[in-house]
């Protein structure tokens, strides 16, 4: 019935078919390249519109974009972002920040393109990101929603890695998210991925889902079916860690393994404010009962609710974790009515006060690490509602003494506030969306941080070996997580490289030195990438066309850099968050300029950068006019704003298959036919 | 084959029909001396649809663009291939699509669909490829060719269609008189040529078009007679 089915809906579909679709990852060392190659077939006679659409991973960069319409490349350009006069409500799309945490799980990329009739375009696209490390697992994630059933389509993820890779997981089709908290429930009917082959080795493996056009259908007739997850660890050791070099830069990974957890001091901050009535406070109880349970002996712990007043559970202290403590808390946490307005400011201070109080009366062991986990699902509406103002409290109420997590649940939260009071306090923000399992993404998210390995965390490098090198002083280091740090080697020739690592235990303190020897493990790296495009040259599948297995050799070229990529996707990002912590408006431009220039030398779209990408425009009768410009740039959704076509910089498309011709020389205004004409009897 | 003439100024269509015969070269746009532009088609012949009592019909076949200017190149085009012929010769399929550049020329195909031939940026023709997957006896693969910029065409050019570029044209009424019936006629460069009103499909039938009909193979629309526009071979460049 499914392929009879199949016909029918193809028959009737009118938008141009995708023939093709070939989205190809290479994963090396936990950075991501992923090459989509899309080719649509307008069948009608007229110019139809094509929409290329495709989610991305919010916390990756697209690095290219290109179609082919009608012969002619369209080739996109990142360009630096124009300054745009700040919203009133001074919100701001939460990819601004650079920090992943902060981002919604995915964004759209959509473009949609005149076809002329009986003609084919082809789109393509690449972005890079670095897996993060949560929960002891790497996790990617591809979107497959292509809106319509597939004649072609690929899937196609190699992971390669100096270490070996441990516990690989392809999942079931993810239908719909539960959130990017690290955590693995998820809403949603899971489809099992059919046609799903996995080639495991020690240090490579791929992984190809291609489904045949009628098993689309078994799993959705609308082209919606679901999220590829992979999920993977790689093997590590107690050591300073794994260091890749390649072409002048390098990598370190870190995240020391078998350490004892370190005892936390924390204070949960919970919102109980009319709007969290119902579903909201349901699953935070749930949730915080199953965090009590989880807290470990050596740890000590508090509750403070807030909406116009705030209440302490234990006023005036942090009590340790005890059976009969635990089960007051359950029973204060079960008791917790809502009602009223957000004071979020005096929260925070109560929160804040408790902490230093504690930690100043030597109650508190001298290597543990204290947090504030603070959650809430609306703006400040009673007391101090100026946020910068409670910026400004909550720092004073810190001193850098400690950190605070921040949980932002549905669309009313103030994310920017949480946003910058994380960032300001060595903490994180996440958010909940309104429709997820708040429940699973709060206890995910306390996992996470849940259990501290390591507190001051300083890695140096030979003083006049390196320069730019990414953050490298870290508040914390959590179990499961990962501390990645990239720079630039300022001798290239030098034998080797010292690596120092200073951090904080529960009872004593840690140093681990190495040389890393420099030419030996640039010759580790360089044959890693050549096995990496080995694999992705023997893996030109027959179905795909000549031109996606070109752009898999352009991926393929892109990978010998990936450690100089890296290093400015850590680096922009990095711009990105300093940017909004930064204290003057000399600094703040400075940054920004900062990381604008290392979008525009990786091509990277930021939230600095706009891509501009030339579009055909069809006439009626099919033929090309003159083609228009379309700015992309980041956020949830893609915001296209047409730009002057004939602009300060704007470059030209270039010629596919020119034959014996300048390729950069402009292309010549397209022809629009006349009615006069001689043609069929 | 069937011609459509667009007089912007006038803002009027007029249309005519040249059967000729199979194998005939026709004359569409002869510019040889200014712009260093020729055009010429070649006709095939089939069959008329069973039921019909109409002659045979006939289709372009082949259309050979000669451009002169900087250097002499050969372009032909036919449902299956184009040939470029200068410094070297060059033969693309038309079911890929492929644009050649070369400065002052370029001949791009969409894979099936169209040929396009731009000369100086302001000369450009579109040959549409009308090709059949199942053809009927009285099909056949054949071409059709429009003009699409033609500013770079000297007021002296000439062809079938050339002739016309730069023209206005009238319509006047029929005086009623006798037994002779009303009618419209066209005012061409001093020539009244009576005229009716019709339909043309063009575009390969993506869209019709409403023009005054010119009968009996153009005559008095166009100079001279349809015989003094055939031309003894693909490549001749001779001037009218």
């Amino acid at each position: 019935r499914v392929p009879r089915q199949v016909k029918t809906i193809l028959a009737k579909e009118t938008r141009p078919l995708i023939q093709e679709l070939s989205i190809k990852t290479t994963i090396m060392s936990r950075y991501a390249f992923t090459a989509v190659y899309c080719a649509m077939l307008n069948r009608r006679s007229a110019a139809s519109e094509g929409v290329f659409q495709l989610q991305i991973p919010a916390n990756a960069y697209v690095s290219n974009f290109t179609m082919i319409i009608g012969g002619r490349v369209y080739q996109s350009e990142i360009r630096p972002r124009e300054k745009k006069v700040k919203p009133e409500d001074g919100r701001a799309k939460n990819k601004e920040s650079g920090d992943p945490s902060a981002e919604p799980e995915m964004e759209v990329f959509k473009m949609a393109a005149n076809i002329p009739g009986r003609n084919r375009a082809v789109f393509m696209l690449t972005y890079e990101e670095l897996l993060q490390r949560r929960l002891g697992r790497y996790e990617h994630v591809t979107s497959l929603r292509p809106l319509q059933l597939v004649s072609r389509l690929t899937l196609d993820v190699t992971i390669i890695d100096h270490s070996a890779i441990t516990g690989l997981e392809v999942l079931l089709l993810r239908n719909s998210r539960g959130g990017g908290a690290g955590t693995s429930r998820t809403s949603g009917r899971p489809q099992l991925p059919v046609t799903t082959e996995i080639k495991k080795e020690k240090n490579m493996c791929r992984i190809t889902f291609s489904p045949n056009i009628v098993q689309q259908a078994r799993i959705a007739t609308n082209g919606l079916l679901g999220d590829f997850v992979i999920r993977y660890d790689v093997q590590r050791d107690m050591g300073i860690g794994d260091i890749q070099v390649l072409n002048g830069h390098f990598v370190h990974y870190f995240a020391p393994k078998d350490l004892p957890a370190v005892p936390k001091n924390v204070v949960f901050v919970i919102d109980t404010s009319a709007s969290m009535l119902g579903k909201k406070i349901r699953q935070t109880k749930e949730a915080l009962f199953t965090i009590l349970g989880d807290l470990r002996p050596g740890d000590h712990f508090n509750f403070i609710s807030f909406s116009n007043r705030v209440k302490v559970w234990q006023p005036g202290r942090l009590v340790p974790v005890t059976p009969n403590n635990v089960r007051d808390a359950k029973k204060f946490i079960f008791m917790l009515p809502t009602s009223g307005g957000t004071n979020i400011n005096s929260a925070i201070q109560t929160g804040s006060s408790l902490l230093q109080d504690y930690l100043s009366a030597q109650d508190a062991s001298p290597n543990s690490v204290s947090l504030i986990i603070f959650l809430t699902d609306g703006q400040p509406t009673v007391g101090e509602v100026q946020s910068v103002t409670i910026l400004g409290n909550t720092r004073s109420a810190v001193q850098g003494k400690f950190c605070i997590f921040t949980i932002g649940i549905g669309n009313d939260v103030d994310y920017r506030l949480l946003e910058r009071m994380a960032l300001d306090n060595c903490g994180m923000m996440r958010r909940i969306p309104e429709e997820a399992d708040a429940s699973s993404m709060l206890k995910g998210f306390y996992d996470e941080i849940g259990t501290p390995l390591l507190s001051d965390i300083r890695i140096n490098y030979t003083k006049d070996s390196v320069q730019y090198v990414t953050q490298h002083l870290f508040t914390n280091y959590f179990n499961g997580s990962e501390i990645v740090i990239a720079g630039k080697l300022t001798n290239q020739s030098a034998e080797s490289l010292h690596v120092q690592v200073t951090a904080s235990n529960s009872d004593k303190s840690i140093i681990l030195e190495t040389d890393v020897p420099l030419q030996h493990r640039e010759v580790e790296t360089e044959n890693r990438v050549k096995a990496a495009r080995a694999v992705m040259a023997a893996g030109a599948r027959p179905p795909g066309s000549a031109l996606a297995k070109e752009f898999g050799v352009v991926l393929g070229s892109i990978l010998e850099d990936f450690v100089e990529r890296l290093w400015g996707f850590l680096s922009v990002k990095e711009g990105l968050r300093s940017r909004l912590r930064s204290q003057t408006s000399r600094e703040r431009e400075d940054h920004i300029q900062q990381a604008t220039n290392l979008s525009l030398t990786y091509n990277f779209l930021t939230p600095l950068t706009n891509m501009v990408v030339e579009k055909p425009s069809v006439l009626a009768d099919g033929t090309t006019a003159p083609p228009t410009n379309e700015a992309i740039s980041t956020g949830n959704e893609v915001l296209s704003e047409p730009v002057d076509p004939a602009g300060p910089g704007g470059r030209p498309p270039t010629l596919s298959n020119t034959v014996g011709g300048d390729e950069k020389r402009p292309v010549k205004k397209s022809v629009t036919i006349s009615k006069t004409s001689a043609d069929g009897d | 084959p069937h011609f459509v003439v667009e007089f912007p100024l006038s803002k009027l269509t007029v249309c005519f029909n040249i059967n000729g015969e199979p194998g005939h070269v026709l004359r569409l746009v002869s510019d040889h001396k200014a712009s260093g532009v020729t055009v010429n088609g070649k006709l095939i012949g089939a069959p008329p649809p069973p039921g019909s009592h109409k002659h045979q019909r006939t289709y372009f076949s082949t259309i050979t663009v000669v451009v002169d200017h900087p250097k002499r190149v050969y372009i032909e085009v036919t449902p299956k291939k184009v040939i470029l012929d200068g410094r070297d010769r060059i033969v693309l399929p038309c079911h890929s699509t492929v644009t050649v550049d070369s400065g002052v020329l370029s001949v791009s195909i969409v894979a099936g669909t169209n040929v396009t031939v731009s000369v100086g940026g302001n000369i450009s023709f579109v040959i549409l490829l009308h090709q059949y997957k199942n053809p009927a006896p009285y099909q056949r693969d054949h071409l059709g060719f429009y003009i699409g910029q033609s500013k770079g065409l000297s007021h002296d050019c000439h062809g079938l269609l050339g002739q016309f570029l730069y023209e206005e044209v009238g319509l006047a009424q029929l005086p009623v008189g006798g037994e002779a019936k009303p009618g419209t006629v066209l005012k061409v460069k001093g020539r009244s040529v009576p005229v009716v009103q019709k339909s043309r499909r063009i575009y390969g039938g993506a869209q019709s078009v409403d023009c005054w009909f010119a009968r009996n193979n153009a005559a008095k629309l166009i100079d001279g007679q349809y015989g003094d526009y055939l031309r003894s071979h693909m490549f001749d460049t001779s001037e009218w």
